[in-house]
Order: C-alpha cells, then sequence, then structure tokens
C-alpha cells in the first residue's frame, strides 16, 4: 500500500461537502424539511470507517450546506432491526405528521420493513425516535428471498386515496419493484402486479419514484400525477453499484409504469445515470419550502479500505442538486447544485482565453483546493466547419470516455477542457474535459469526461476514466461547471444533463501547491473559454450546540 | 548413560548389519550417517520449527489483515446488502498478495 501521510490524509477531508465527524456513512435516508429545518439522515458506523454496525446518524441545517451533527437518530434495539437500521424514507402525512419507514436487518439477517415516527412532533429538531411496536410491518412475501427485500421509498397517494410505497426486490436475474398500499402504514396490502421489473438486472435497492413536470421547471411533491407529469424510477444495481434512472408513464389504476424508451430501461447497460462517476444509493424529496426536488447521493471512496482506516473516515455526501425533466430533451433529467451553495463563494476571477490546438494554460486563482468554476466553450466556427464538411471523416460510432484513452488521447476537435487538483509540474492531475466528434448523419456529438487516470501518484487508489455522451442543442454552446472540494469533484456539463462525480486522492497536488489548468488536447481546434472560478469558504460543518437556535443560514 | 542407552539400540540394530559387513565398513564409517541423520532431522526440525513460527506470526497479522479487508466485503454481502468496500481497490491489493 502506498505510504500516506498524515499531511496528505487530512487534506482528503472535505471543506463544504457533507460528511460525519468520523467513521463511516453510506446511504442517504429520509431527508425531509420540518419546522424551518433541513433533516438529513445517513446509514452511520459510529465505530469504524468501514462498513457495519449500522445506526441513523443524524444533521440539520437551515440551507442543505451548514450542517449541524445531532444524536444518532434510531440505533438496532429490537430483534427486528438487531443486525442494522437501515435505509428508509420519510412520508409526510395529510395532518402534517412524519412516519419513517425503514429496512430492518433482524437478528436471524431478513430484511423486513419497519416504522417509525417522531417521539416528540412538536421539537422542530426531532431528536427522539419512537419505534411502532406492532413492527414489523412488512415481512418479505412468499417467493422473496429474506436478503431481497429493503428500501421503501416515500409514500404516495393513490386516486383512492390510500397511501403506496414501492420497495426493491429481484426473482432470478429480474429486478422488481413490489408494490403495496396502506390507509395507516401498520397494514399493507400488497399488488399481485409490480409497478416494473427488467430482466437481468440483479437486485434492485433504494429504489426511488417520483413526478416530474412536462412543463415547468419546479419539483412536484411525490403524490402528483397528471397529464403533465412523468414518472421517473430510479434503482440502484446491487450488482454494479450504478444508480439509473429512466422516464415513463405512471398507471395508478393498477400501480404500473411503463418507460418511454424500453431500451433504456431502468438497469440495462444502455440506461441513462444520474452521475457517470461515483454516486450510489441516492435519494430524493421534495422540498415544500421551496418547491423543488433535491437528490441526496452517496459518494464512496475510491482509495483502500486501510487508507480509509488510517484517515478515521469513508465517504461523503455529494452537493443536493435540484432534479427536473429537461424540458429541452424531454429524454433526461437535468440536476444541478441547489442555489445555496452560491452563499458559500468567495472572491472570485474572470476569464476569456483562446487556447490553440495542444494548450496548457496556468489559471491563477491562488490556491485551487476549493472552487466553483463556471465555464463556457466555442470551438472556432471554421475548425467545426472544415471537420465536418470532410467527407473523409467517418462518424465516430466507438468513443467513449471509459475507453478511449482519456484526456491525453488527441482528436481533432477535443479533448478540451479544465485539469483540477493538480500539481505545478502537471505530474498529478485531473481532467475535466469535452470530446467532440462526429455522429450519425454528420451531427456533432459531445461526450463529457473526468479522467482521474493521472490524479495521484498513490497505487492504492482506483483511477478510472469515467464520462458520457451529453446532449448539445442546436444553438446551445458547451457549458461546464465544476465543484472541487478536497479530495471531490463534481462536473455538471450542459446544465446538468450529465453529471461526473469523482474521488480523488493527489499527493503532490495539495494545499497551496494545488493548481488548476486550462487545456486544449484537441488536434485542429482552436477553442474560447469563457470562465468565472470563485474560491469556495467551508460550510464549518459542527455538533449541534444550543447557539445554533435561531440562527439563520450564514 | 542416558544417551549411551539412547543410541544403543541403533548400534544394536545396526550390528547385525555390520557383522555381516564388518569386513567392508569400518565402525567409524557405520556411526556418521547416524550423526547425519540426527544433524539432518534436528536441522529439519530447527527449520520447520522457524517455518512454524513465521507461518503463525504472518498468519496472525495476515489473519488480522484479511479480516480488516475480507470481512467488511463478505460482512455487507453476508448481512445481505450491496458490496460496500472498493471492490476494485481490493481486487488489485488481492492481486498483489498473489504475486
Amino acid at each position: 500500500a502506498f505510504a500516506w501521510n498524515n499531511t496528505m490524509l487530512s487534506w482528503q477531508r472535505t471543506a463544504f461537502h457533507f460528511q460525519p465527524e468520523k467513521n463511516w456513512m453510506n446511504d442517504p435516508n429520509g431527508p425531509l424539511f420540518y419546522k424551518g429545518w433541513y433533516h438529513f439522515f445517513y446509514q452511520y458506523n459510529p465505530n469504524a470507517a468501514v462498513w457495519g454496525d449500522i445506526v441513523w446518524g443524524h444533521a440539520v441545517s437551515k440551507d442543505l450546506i451548514h450542517w449541524l451533527y445531532l444524536p444518532i437518530a434510531m440505533v438496532p434495539d429490537q430483534w427486528y432491526d438487531a443486525n442494522g437500521v437501515w435505509t428508509g424514507s420519510a412520508t409526510f402525512l395529510d395532518d402534517g405528521s412524519i412516519v419513517m419507514l425503514y429496512t430492518g436487518s433482524t437478528d436471524k439477517f431478513v430484511q423486513v420493513q419497519n416504522l417509525a415516527y417522531p417521539d416528540d412532533p412538536s421539537d422542530p429538531l426531532l431528536l427522539k425516535w419512537a419505534k411502532f411496536s406492532g413492527n414489523p410491518v412488512l415481512v418479505p412475501p412468499p417467493g422473496i428471498g429474506a436478503k431481497d427485500f429493503r428500501d421503501p421509498t416515500t409514500a404516495w397517494k393513490t386516486s383512492t386515496g390510500k397511501w403506496r410505497i414501492t420497495i426493491g426486490s429481484k426473482i432470478n436475474r429480474t429486478g422488481i419493484s413490489l408494490i403495496y398500499d396502506t390507509t395507516d402504514f401498520k397494514t399493507y396490502e400488497k399488488h399481485d402486479t409490480l409497478l416494473h421489473q427488467v430482466p437481468n438486472t440483479g437486485m434492485w435497492e433504494c429504489v426511488d419514484f417520483y413526478p416530474v413536470s412536462k412543463t415547468q421547471v419546479n419539483g412536484l411533491d411525490t403524490s402528483v400525477n397528471g397529464p403533465d407529469v412523468k414518472h421517473v424510477i430510479k434503482a440502484s444495481m446491487d450488482d454494479t453499484r450504478i444508480d439509473h434512472y429512466a422516464i415513463g408513464t405512471y398507471y395508478d389504476s393498477n400501480g404500473t409504469w411503463v418507460p418511454d424508451n424500453p431500451s433504456i430501461d431502468v438497469g440495462i447497460s444502455t440506461a441513462l445515470r444520474y452521475d457517470y462517476g461515483k454516486f450510489y444509493a441516492s435519494k430524493t424529496f421534495y422540498d415544500q419550502n421551496k418547491g423543488r426536488r433535491i437528490l441526496w447521493g452517496w459518494i464512496g471512496e475510491s482509495d483502500s479500505e486501510d487508507a480509509d482506516v488510517q484517515k478515521g473516515w469513508s465517504s461523503v455526501q455529494g452537493i443536493p442538486r435540484t432534479v427536473v425533466l429537461d424540458t429541452r430533451t424531454r429524454k433526461n433529467l437535468v440536476q444541478w447544485p441547489v442555489e445555496e451553495i452560491k452563499s458559500l463563494r468567495l472572491s472570485s476571477n474572470k476569464f476569456d482565453m483562446t487556447i490553440g490546438p495542444g494548450t496548457v494554460v496556468p489559471v491563477d486563482v491562488g490556491s485551487a483546493t476549493q472552487l466553483d468554476i463556471e465555464a463556457e466553450f466555442e470551438i472556432k466556427t471554421e475548425d467545426l466547419k472544415l471537420f465536418f464538411d470532410d467527407d473523409s471523416v467517418e462518424a465516430d460510432k466507438k468513443f467513449s470516455c471509459e475507453t478511449s484513452g482519456g484526456s491525453t488521447a488527441r482528436g481533432a476537435l477535443g479533448p478540451f477542457g479544465f485539469s483540477v487538483l493538480a500539481d505545478e509540474s502537471l505530474s498529478e492531475q485531473t481532467p475535466v474535459y469535452f470530446y467532440v466528434t462526429k455522429g450519425k448523419h454528420s451531427k456533432l456529438k459531445t461526450v463529457f469526461c473526468t479522467d482521474t487516470s493521472r490524479s495521484t501518484m498513490a497505487n492504492d487508489v482506483v483511477k478510472p476514466i469515467y464520462g458520457s455522451f451529453v446532449p448539445v442543442l442546436k444553438g446551445e454552446k458547451l457549458t461546464m461547471r465544476i465543484l472541487v472540494d478536497h479530495s471531490i469533484v463534481e462536473g455538471f456539463a450542459q446544465g446538468g444533463r450529465t453529471c461526473i462525480t469523482s474521488r480523488v486522492y493527489p499527493t503532490k497536488a495539495i494545499y497551496g501547491a494545488t493548481k488548476l489548468f486550462l487545456f486544449n488536447n484537441a488536434i485542429d481546434a482552436t477553442v474560447t473559454a469563457s470562465f468565472k472560478v470563485w474560491q469556495m469558504n467551508s460550510a464549518f460543518i459542527h455538533p449541534y450546540s444550543q447557539d445554533d437556535i435561531g440562527v439563520p443560514s450564514r | 548413560m542416558a544417551s549411551t542407552e539412547a543410541l544403543l539400540p541403533v548400534t544394536s540394530r545396526q550390528d547385525p548389519l555390520s557383522e555381516s559387513r564388518s569386513d567392508q565398513i569400518p565402525e567409524t564409517r557405520q556411526r556418521r550417517p547416524i550423526k547425519v541423520h540426527l544433524a539432518v532431522y534436528s536441522g529439519l526440525l530447527l527449520i520447520a520449527l522457524y517455518v512454524a513460527l513465521i507461518v503463525t506470526h504472518d498468519g496472525s497479522t495476515a489473519q488480522h489483515g484479511a479480516k480488516d479487508e475480507t470481512s467488511t466485503e463478505s460482512r455487507a454481502r453476508l448481512a445481505g446488502v450491496s458490496e460496500k468496500s472498493n471492490d476494485r481497490v481490493s481486487r488489485l491489493s488481492d492481486d498483489r498478495k498473489v504475486e
């Protein structure tokens, strides 16, 4: 293993992404807004920096950014959750009260669903949680394995006034989402039909199901349905640890959902992904405070467990993202960091640069450890025309970020973008870039990638090249946004149509040695880049104290 | 005495043979294989003890390390959730161990 030292490991801790003070964290649980506070629960091992002994960690915030750690919300203290208080979701009832459904791993490792609720609904911090005396409320039905029944969704209302939930599972190799109706969350009626199923996708966990507006850019409460609404199913693939989603139509009458495009159905390799990097077990919630749907995603580590143990913590959460249907393409979602992240922006620098083929330019922003970058790129029109008018250039059907050589593989019109978390000599760097090529019918085809293959000298780190195709519509410029926060880099292309989150562990490009570069590695294209770079403040996430009561968002 | 007695049976077993070959094998040469055998067996015993010590020592370390790495992997899987550890790093690590 690489000889990590404390200087390197200390630098990896993030400044404005949520992570506990120490130890292990995974899935987001039951996010909600209640009496002026955003609540965030998470799968947490209070005893070690590796998975196990899972309880519900708890934090609150006024703005989804400045978090305050609260005491643990739920621990495994009953036979029905003795081996773990696992993932769950919150539902607001009509009277404004909260019910929490979560998966418990019983003393015999059977996955069951349990009901919990706030012990004191008048407490805005929801510090104490009570477990229903009649738990478990659901056990694996006949035909479902004892370990294939987990992660209940937020409930939504049916047209008959009942509540409906879905739970992920599998039958042989077919991933499925079971459907249950309830009126009181204590007793349930199982549907014989499934919300959806896709063969050869394996176990579905952390299923999420919600409506998106076809016409509006605001989010929708989970129970909303109607002609201007599409429904999204997201499932986390146990086999591949990828979060896939698909857009389709939900039929309330029989509790089924049909994808708009079966060729990109949930979980198949061509299906859409929330994020083409490290991003899993995600969950959305409707923020009634601001009328938006917010997406949380667990960002695991790409280094070794030994290194995690050495540094004493593992995993972060992505910056919460708003999620809406892309009303221009209507074929994908767009995700964007919540607007509150802008409150962390400090000083900024604006740049307009034209860079020729094969150029790398340092961008003088001082230390480049905590940044928010927004950029627009334009390829010189003549270069584009020459390329697309050249009939000898065939459509590039095979190009993919993962397999086409990364940022050093030069093409006519790319790659170009930024190298973040780089040292002066570029011996360590993480390029986030576009690559433009010729697609079908001589149309522009653009991919957005993050290349971590040279991100660190360390050898006990996985260093993939991430990315995917990103739709660029007529008249649109190429745009990207990058959030850099120590060991995490989040990239958003074309307003969030394609997103890539990566974990990066430089050994030299740390502290004051961290630099930012703009590069154009294309062979034939001159690129104009207009961009703004903000230094980002820390979110100063800390344990809650009485002094924090009534403190407005910073 | 004890040591002489211990050697006696060996000598006595060899005596009939030495009787038949006494004209060909001098006494000194008869006793050398015993010493060689003793030396070899003692050496082997020492090596075995040494190896056992190494294995025990390394084994405990490896077991401890393996527990950290594989038990986390298997613990999540055995418990019935998706793998939580970074399996690609684990695979790299395992490959190195094999090498």
